[in-house]
């Protein structure tokens, strides 16, 4: 597969295991079902990503696709309403991954798009501090395309 | 060493992004 593709994908995958979730979250196949993101996301702002909407992401959805896309949309969904009702921030410029394409193809492209999303709560939540810190204790390769991902999440936002 | 040269400019653009990142305000504005 094209390098280029899944620098980005995989930078994110070694940045979200920080969060030593019990899902699985070693590759972009482990990844589609959307039980490891959510996991994170619980842990960036448990206030919002409650326990409730956790309860609601299904863990058991092995291969089914149709489940899978089912969990990444209700994350998308949460993600976007919190760029905009808690971070009070527009991110319509970004593009939205395709999560059929994360779901049914295990698409490294979209799934990296996603991660950037739930990258950019952590390094903007109330305990970001905590993740920033985390994340400068990354390998050099590995923060310089978090860098840059934070970069562009920015350059796409409006208040 | 260029090599380490560039290495070291490279831990402070890192350190000098993320530094920043953190000294922001959080969260909505007002």
């Amino acid at each position: 597969m094209d390098e280029n593709k899944t620098v980005l994908v995989e930078s994110l995958i070694i940045w979200l295991q920080t969060f030593n979730t019990s899902a699985p979250c070693r590759t972009v196949e482990e990844l589609t079902t959307g039980a490891a993101i959510s996991q994170a996301l619980h842990q960036i702002d448990p206030a919002w990503f409650s326990d409730g909407w956790l309860g609601r992401i299904k863990t058991d959805v092995d291969d089914n696709w149709r489940l899978k896309v089912s969990n990444l949309k209700k994350i998308l969904q949460m993600v976007v309403d919190y760029y905009n009702e808690v971070l009070a921030q527009e991110i319509s410029d970004f593009p939205m991954p395709d999560l059929a394409m994360v779901a049914e193809h295990s698409d490294p492209v979209e799934l990296g798009r996603l991660l950037q999303l739930i990258l950019g709560c952590a390094v903007k939540c109330e305990r970001k501090q905590e993740y920033i810190q985390i994340i400068m204790t990354l390998e050099e390769s590995v923060q310089h395309v978090v860098m840059t991902a934070i970069q562009e999440l920015m350059s796409k936002e409006t208040m | 060493d260029p090599n380490m040269k560039g290495g070291a400019a490279n831990e402070g653009v890192l350190a000098n992004f993320f530094n920043s990142l953190l000294s922001k305000k959080t969260g909505a504005p007002g």
